[in-house]
């Protein structure tokens, strides 16, 4: 469902170019759970937003969802996204005038289902990882793990193929941890859903089963994870 | 240096009102290093913001750096916060039209210094962070790991009495996490700087000398950390 070959993704700010990723080759089949760690600037957002589909690549090809993505349009790859992807981003990205609810119902909008329709996934959503009496607060009303749960909520509300979290974790206590964990793994057993996660905490990298590690943009390890 | 006396913090939204701190004492000495614990929603960022004068109790005294706050005005609370105060926000709140060094200037730009000497203590905060490379990066040009540090580095460039960190490593790898703690304990150590942060890190609470556990709105628990 994922296949990047030779993948390289450069900035230039201002004389400085900076290679954020270098030559990265990765597969990922359907149904797969990877884990993608490395020290903070390696590359992990950038990989993500690769093979998500929000970013495209300096040079190298890439193929999501079985499509050939190097001449696709803008509008091709934003349905693309919508039509297969659920993205959890490192900082969030709640639409700061819509409460709880509204921000979950957002790709169920974009596909144009009911409105009744939409309350109902949204609510079951919120109630998944246990907002539902926040479903009201906008996001500058929630605290920090309340507005990443709101995230995670967005991003599996569409019941998307594969799922691209960026430290779906990382303001969680370990309760919270914990609950996110389940829902991902069940998702990913019952229902087969593609999870690449980037994280900085092994037990959260191991409840998939597969770690990749970055350095200064390569990929330097892959590896199963062995007890799951 | 912090004294909260019946401290309560009462939000509305819409017909529901939400007590995030109900009923809060808290005391912190000179020199002290206290680490703040607690579920996602429990009040620590709510806590933090009080304690920081960002916001006011709705109900209950403040002394903060030997001054009662409860009839000050804001420009008031705005110049005992630049004077005595560092703060590392939950979510950065870097301004994105600036580069790193001048966000990190910023807390200089406020008393006045000439921009030679800013220049210097951003630069030398900068490095102490490890990001002396990414000094005209503007935050969209940075990492989450790296949007972290500098907002490290901003909130002690001033040499604060107080600082006030929220969620401090929860965007860093190991290695850097330990980079800041070793920073923060080396500040408190060898400068006495006050340090108060929340975490969801187990770890990164130890570095502590003093350990304060919220939830729902209260403090459950109030222990020194035992071994350091
Ligand atoms: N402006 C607001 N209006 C209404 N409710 C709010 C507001 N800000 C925070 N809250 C609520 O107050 C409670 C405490 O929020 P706070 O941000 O202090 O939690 P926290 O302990 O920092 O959580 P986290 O670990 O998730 O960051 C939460 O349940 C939140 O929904
Ligand atoms: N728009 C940009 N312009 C210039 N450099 C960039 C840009 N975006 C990212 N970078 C640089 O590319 C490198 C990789 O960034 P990336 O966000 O992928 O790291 P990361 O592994 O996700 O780090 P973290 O763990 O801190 O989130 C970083 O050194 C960063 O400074
Ligand atoms: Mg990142
Ligand atoms: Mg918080």
């Amino acid at each position: 469902v994922v296949r990047l070959a030779g993948v390289t993704r450069s900035y230039r700010t201002g004389q400085v170019r900076v290679d954020a990723l270098r030559d990265v080759d990765l597969s990922v089949e359907s149904g797969e759970f990877v884990s993608i760690m490395g020290p903070s600037g390696s590359g992990k957002s950038t990989l993500l937003n690769l093979v998500g589909c929000l970013d495209r690549p300096t040079s190298g090809s890439r193929e999501i969802a079985g499509q050939l993505t190097d001449r696709m349009s803008d509008g091709a790859l934003a349905d693309l996204r919508n039509r297969f992807l659920g993205f959890v981003f490192q900082d969030f990205r709640l639409m700061p005038d819509l409460d709880a609810l509204a921000n979950v119902e957002l790709p169920l909008v974009y596909r144009g289902l009911p409105a009744r329709e939409r309350h109902r996934l949204a609510r079951a959503a919120l109630e998944e990882v246990g907002l539902a009496a926040r479903a009201h607060h906008r996001p500058a009303q929630l605290s920090g793990g309340e507005q990443q749960r709101v995230a995670i909520a967005r991003a599996l509300v569409g019941q998307p193929a594969l799922i691209l979290a960026d430290e779906p974790t990382g303001a969680l206590d370990s309760q919270s941890s914990r609950m996110i964990m389940a829902i991902f793994q069940r998702l990913n057993r019952e229902r087969g859903l593609t999870i690449v996660q980037v994280t900085h905490d092994e037990r959260v990298a191991r409840h998939g089963g597969r770690l990749i590690r970055l350095l200064d943009g390569r990929v330097v390890s892959d590896e199963p994870v062995v007890e799951r």
